[in-house]
Formats: structure tokens, sequence, C-alpha cells
């Protein structure tokens, strides 16, 4: 089964 | 002070609608520009960004920037009590403690006036850089609510796969399998109630269902939906909102280990 990624992995916080 | 009035208030009622199940608490800012907001989920999965464009209220006044922390499920709950033809004014101070929401009926006869204390938040903004798609994706909202609604029914993610001959939606779980394809219209000009599919490269990705369907609560604000596909990368999904605004939502894929 596909794994949730979450979203900080691909917008830093600015 | 700021003071922005919404002579259609059943838009902000809208608005709520589309967030209060995806995010507990958030900031409202306040600028010249308009109102704005983004926000994760608790579980940073997925995002919303929303602009109501200053233009869209009549009048709008924003003397300083402020940010109005707001619990979403209160403010659901007072926009509850706005009538849907109702014209609905936002109103502070300019260091606030708290929010007033008044509501007009049309003929100025019944005026509620609503008072909501503020949150200090300390919100993380996320930098959303611009991205070349690999597939835009246009079609009538209510028929992508459909698609979330019906394949929910059959498992818990949704595969969206994107190429020449047009996008599929399938789902799979212990009960079997379901598939819906849609196929571009044969239209020279987008319009409502057709499919339209900008592909630059084909593209195949996987998306919990649940938060899809949480993003179809923006329905009733928009009759066409865009998803902005790209590999490996969240997926925007937009509703754009005659003369005022957008609410955009991303979400992060499901990614095979």
């Amino acid at each position: 089964t596909p794994i949730q990624n979450d979203l900080q992995e691909f917008y830093a916080i600015v | 002070m700021f003071e922005a009035r919404l002579v259609q208030g059943s838009l902000m009622k809208k608005f709520m609608e589309a967030i209060k199940d995806l995010v507990k608490e958030a900031n409202w800012d306040c600028t010249g520009t308009g109102i704005s907001l983004q926000a994760m989920d608790t579980s940073h999965v997925s995002l919303v960004s929303l602009l109501l464009r200053s233009d869209g209220f009549d009048p709008y006044r924003c003397d300083r920037n402020i940010s109005l922390g707001i619990n979403m499920e209160s403010m659901a709950k007072i926009m509850k009590c706005a009538s849907n033809d109702d014209v609905i004014t936002i109103r502070s101070e300019d260091h606030p403690d708290n929010v007033t929401f008044v509501f007009e009926s049309p003929n100025q006869e019944k005026v509620c006036d609503y008072e909501m204390k503020l949150m200090d938040i300390d919100s993380e903004h996320l930098g959303i850089p611009d991205t070349e798609y690999d597939a835009i994706i246009s079609m009538p909202a209510s028929e992508f609510q459909r698609i979330c609604r019906d394949l929910s029914n059959i498992g818990d993610s949704v595969k969206i796969t994107c190429n020449k001959d047009g996008v599929q939606f399938s789902a799979q779980g212990d009960t079997g399998i379901g598939k819906i394809a849609l196929k571009q219209n044969a239209v020279i000009d987008k319009e409502d109630g057709q499919v339209s599919i900008e592909l630059n490269d084909p593209v195949s990705l996987t998306f919990a269902l649940r938060y899809l369907t949480f993003f179809t609560k923006a329905t009733p604000l928009a009759s066409t939906v865009t998803l902005s596909v790209s590999a490996k990368n969240p997926v925007a999904v937009e509703y754009r909102v005659d003369d005022i605004g957008y609410i955009r939502y991303y979400l992060a894929p499901k990614i095979e280990e």
C-alpha cells in the first residue's frame, strides 16, 4: 500500500 | 480599523463550509489587497489557501494590516446565523481582541450583530513555488464531487491517471475496483460543463479520497474545478469564485514504499 506523504516534504515554511 | 462589506453574504457562508472541516483554526490576514488565509490540516497532509479580493467587497477599508486569529468551528456557527440573502460585514479595530460580524437583511429590517473573541495563532506559512504541471484538468465541480463520492464507496485512495486519451479516476478496495474515465470534450472555448485537459506529460498519482472529499465542500462556490497534477508532487485543486477570488487546496500524494 502506498504511504501518505507530509505536505512539508514538498513545501518549506517561509 | 478594518471593515469589509460583502453584499452577496452567502459567499462567506460557503467559504466557511469549504474550510471548517479541514482546518480547526487559522489567521485571516487582512490587507489592502483583500482577505487571505493559508492553513494546513492538523495532520499536515493538505493545505487550504484562499483569497477574497478587496474589490469584491463594497466598501472595503483596511487602515492597517491585521491578522484575525479565528477558531473555524466558532466562526462557522456564527455564519450559520446569517440568512442566504443577508449582506455580511466583517469589522474589527486595528489591534483587535475580537471581530464583529454584522448580518443585514436585504430590506434592512433586521440587523444581527455577533462579536467573537479572537485567538493568538502562531501559524506556519508554507511557500508554494510556481510549478510546471504535467496535466491541468478542468471539469464541472459537481462531476468531481460525484467521482469522489462514488469512489469513496470502493476504496480509501484514488489513482488519477492522465494521458492523451483523457483522465481516469480509479479506486481499489476489498470489494473490488472502480474506474471512471472522462474524455476531453471537443470544444474550442472552455465553458461550464466541459472537461478540458492541458497535457504536457502523461501522469499517474494516488491521493487520499478523505481529503479530496473535504475539498469538494467548495463545490457550491464554483461551477468548474481545476486539478493541477505533477509527478510526485502535491495536487492543486482550485475553485475560482466569480468577482472575488479563489479557494485552492493542496494535497500531498501517496507514494509506494
